[in-house]
């Protein structure tokens, strides 16, 4: 079974055109294995992008410096899907 | 097992085949009201069930809800599971839908990715796609909301195998979509469609593979914001509403483009909540909260088409 153990999901709040087109150059590269849960469309609507431990620091390093804004909203992915199972079990039981 | 409905935790998670024996309970409590299809079988050959809610008649017009086609928006599945108990219960006891159910028949498929339910269970939380082999490629799956013949191949949806939003070889080529569209196909008189998904509060109608504006776009904008509007009432949960493309992106082959042009014209596609914190891994704590906002938005729409037959 998969693990994403340090992975982070990191939240953008986009505040222009260009950043959503710098956004939308990450989602095409493959390398870091970003995973966007939600996609850069518009300045309306919120950037979920989940960045496996990997890759943590090119990210933050790529948003740092075209000055991209962001919130870490879950901090480390593999926690909250042990929460998630060790409730399923404890239900079915 | 879970012994009766009343008894099942609709609060919490559930694997696949608990879900399963738990529509074979709902049956069992309401053999009036609800019975259990299989519409045909996944990729990986797991029965794929419609609940269907009818008090007679046949081939009576009709609303179609769909859930979990994105295998790991579980919020999605687990709201299916208690609207249908929600349907069931309600009837006969609540006017509006008792009124509603007795001209018209509901079909709920709640797990529309059983395979990529049960992989997201086993193998990838974070699993969305179906889980069939592509020749030529060592990725698998297809996004099964970008394989409906409804601008199929065009943008907003991925060429490579390997992209989450991977449109697949060909219109239909996925099993699941496939097992819906001759579904719908052969009862001909489906009034609704309406696909549940998750997250960003969002309620869409099409299109989204173009942003042209349907023909019947000013009424589905008003109803969609009356939707919104209830469901916000309970929780104060904020919804957006608009077209597809306009309020998202462009993305082509999803499911209710295809049924728009099919003829339904009341297509509706929801994107749940998330309230800003958990994305895909909402807690079951919100669940039934999620559920019950949601219900009085599907609600509204429901009686909407009820009163406007065409």
């Amino acid at each position: 079974e998969r693990v994403f153990t340090g992975d982070q999901v990191i939240r953008v709040n986009v505040e222009s055109e260009e950043q959503i087109q710098l956004l939308q150059a990450l989602e095409t590269q493959q390398e870091w294995e970003l995973d966007f849960w939600l996609h850069p469309v518009s300045t309306e609507l919120p950037v979920d992008i989940r960045v496996p431990r990997g890759s943590l620091s090119s990210v933050m390093e790529y948003l740092s410096a075209n000055n991209i804004l962001y919130s870490v909203v879950i901090n480390n992915l593999q926690e909250l899907l042990d929460e998630e199972k060790a409730e399923m079990v404890v239900n079915q039981m | 097992k879970e012994r009766s409905t009343r008894s099942f935790n609709f609060g919490a998670y559930h694997p696949l085949e608990t879900l399963y024996s738990w529509m074979d309970t709902l049956v069992a409590e309401h053999p009036n009201l609800v019975t259990k299809q299989e519409i045909g079988r996944s990729y990986e050959n797991r029965p794929m069930y419609v609940l269907k809610f009818s008090t007679g008649g046949n081939k009576r017009p009709a609303i179609w809800i769909d859930t979990g086609i994105h295998s790991r928006e579980w919020v999605s599945q687990a709201t299916g599971v208690w609207t249908a108990k929600k349907i069931a219960t309600d009837y006969g006891n609540d006017e509006s839908l008792t009124s509603l159910l007795n001209t018209m028949d509901i079909y709920m498929l709640i797990v529309a990715n059983p395979d990529g339910y049960a992989y997201t269970h086993t193998s990838d939380r974070m699993w969305r796609k179906t889980r069939s082999k592509i020749s030529g490629s060592v990725c698998r799956g297809v996004d099964p909301n970008r394989n409906w013949d409804a601008g199929f191949g065009g943008p907003g949806a991925s060429t490579n195998p390997c992209s989450d939003s991977y449109h697949g070889p060909s219109a239909h080529s996925e099993i699941e979509v496939k097992n819906v569209v001759d579904l719908i196909k052969s009862h001909g008189n489906f009034k609704s469609f309406i696909s549940v998904h998750a997250y960003s509060q969002l309620l869409m109608y099409p299109y989204g593979y173009t942003c042209k504006s349907v023909y019947n776009q000013a009424e589905l904008d008003s109803v969609g914001r009356a939707a919104a509007q209830k469901l916000t009432s309970l929780y104060g949960t904020k919804y957006k509403v608009g077209s597809i493309c306009n309020i998202i992106y462009q993305a082509s082959g999803g499911s209710i483009d295809w049924s728009y042009n099919l003829g339904i014209r009341y297509s509706f596609a929801f994107e749940l909540r998330d309230t800003g914190r958990y994305g895909f891994i909402l807690p079951a704590s919100q669940i039934i909260p999620t559920a019950s906002e949601t219900w009085l938005g599907l609600k509204h729409i429901m009686e909407y088409v009820r009163d406007h037959p065409y």
